[in-house]
């Protein structure tokens, strides 16, 4: 019996139920600084100081219903993508709205734009392509954001695109809409899942990641129509693989790699580094896939998942029916039904000495974790292609809203082909 | 499609080596 209890804390953590929840405070504002490197902050965690408008911050569920929105987006423009090649064109057969929900866009980082420059919090989305940012005048309507509006006349070097620039049509792929024209100037529009958009003019300017790199003539969206669920940030920071993103325009410089750590809401503040500094010890790479249908997505290979050290009996093509994204816009992982099914049925096993409770949104295996003081929750590996074996943070297992409501933190998609 | 989401990523060091076809995991950076 004891050799058992051993094994099974071997593959569990076992914690103080305080430690689950939200830190009220800021503990640590270090990071890992290093060249071309920008702190990432959780947006409504107590490191940001977009928080503090707490009367409008949104609920744990909120967050989870504004995830969904994106998740259904995403699944909708990438079955949008794989359907285009099988059918003949017809525009009725076409959803009338493409383009991914911002959902939560959970973390944010501060960069310069303009000279000179003003410093500006952005959504760090690898789920989407085009940069944009609120522009006075701002025409129609731009919503509150923590820092002064960004203005183009007071820059130096900011300058419109022409609609019969090349630059102008590259717009097309990165949005999903074609640009417009107003006078000469190419216009940009971009519509998100859950109704929220951005329209502007199409420029360039000066972007200032740090003090010591700069990225002249970056091409970004100067918003003057933005309305959704961007409240607090000044915009978007498009980290795709499409042309315009961030990445795709710094290849010459950072050679399209990128490294982040994203901090535990709880646990002060992370990092977006562009560059190989050459300091990343006890990476573990996986084949970064590329879908010719939805070719901006970050697709990876996921080949088993193991909960409280057991493998998961999952078949790989319940995997590779309809792939695996890797996108840090979404904020609770998404599984084919049966390896999700798989999973909650090990995760419940192991955890039936506790009470469950009440699905919290999308998230519907719950426990009442408020009698105890520790509890022992079992270890979650997720393994991908290229035997790359990666161990989940007790953050990534579990979301809690209370101690009476702590959550396994994944679901399933409704369909297996999504 | 599956989707890694972001609070699985959390404390994870996660390298886009887009040019050299592939990603990487690796232990904790940021705590």
């Amino acid at each position: 019996r004891q050799a058992t209890e051993s094994r099974r804390l071997q593959h569990a953590h076992t914690v103080k139920i305080s430690s689950l929840l939200p830190a009220s405070v800021c503990t640590s504002t270090k990071g890992n600084i290093k060249k071309a490197s920008l702190k990432v902050v959780h947006r409504h965690g107590p490191c940001s100081q977009l928080s503090k408008d707490k009367a409008n911050a949104p609920t744990l569920s909120e967050i989870l219903s504004h995830d969904q929105s994106r998740v259904n987006s995403i699944q909708s423009r990438i079955a949008f993508n794989s359907r285009k090649n099988s059918l003949e064109d017809s525009q009725a057969t076409l959803p009338s709205k493409s383009g991914s929900s911002l959902g939560s866009g959970n973390y944010f980082v501060t960069v310069g734009l303009g000279s000179p420059k003003k410093d500006l919090s952005l959504i760090f989305d690898t789920g989407s392509d085009l940069t944009w940012t609120q522009c006075e005048p701002c025409v129609r309507y731009c919503y509150k954001q923590q820092e002064p509006t960004f203005d183009p006349s007071k820059s130096a070097t900011y300058s419109n695109i022409t609609c019969t620039s090349p630059l102008c049509s590259q717009l097309s792929s990165a949005t999903g809409n074609s640009p417009g024209c107003s006078s000469t100037t190419c216009l940009y529009g971009i519509q998100y899942g859950d109704q929220s958009f951005s329209v502007g003019y199409f420029g360039k300017e000066k972007l200032t990641l740090t003090s010591t790199d700069v990225v002249n003539d970056f091409l970004f969206g100067c918003g003057q129509n933005n309305q959704g669920l961007f409240r607090g940030t000044a915009g978007l920071l498009g980290l795709g693989r499409d042309k315009l993103s961030l990445v795709s325009q710094t290849s010459q410089k950072y050679g399209k790699y990128f490294s982040y750590c994203l901090p535990s809401m709880s646990s002060s503040t992370g990092h977006l580094t562009f560059g190989n500094s050459g300091t990343s010890s006890g990476v573990k790479f996986t084949p970064l896939l590329t879908d010719s249908q939805s070719p901006s997505f970050y697709f990876i290979d996921i080949t088993a998942i193991s909960v409280g050290g057991r493998s998961l009996s999952i078949s790989k093509s319940v995997f590779s029916t309809a792939g695996t994204i890797i996108d840090s816009g979404t904020v609770i992982t998404r599984l084919p039904p049966a390896a999700y099914s798989a999973m909650r049925t090990t995760f419940r096993q192991l955890m039936k000495n506790y009470p469950m409770t009440d699905a919290l949104s999308i998230l519907d295996t719950c426990y009442d974790l408020s009698n105890y003081t520790t509890v022992t929750i079992p270890k979650i590996n997720f393994f991908f292609n290229g035997n790359v074996n990666v161990a989940l943070d007790l953050t990534g297992i579990l979301y809690a809203a209370s101690a009476s409501q702590v959550c396994l933190a994944f679901a399933g998609n409704s369909d297996a082909t999504d | 499609v599956g989707i890694f989401g972001n609070v699985q990523q959390q404390t994870l060091e996660v390298v886009y080596d887009v040019a050299g076809g592939k990603l990487g995991f690796g232990p904790g950076k940021c705590s």
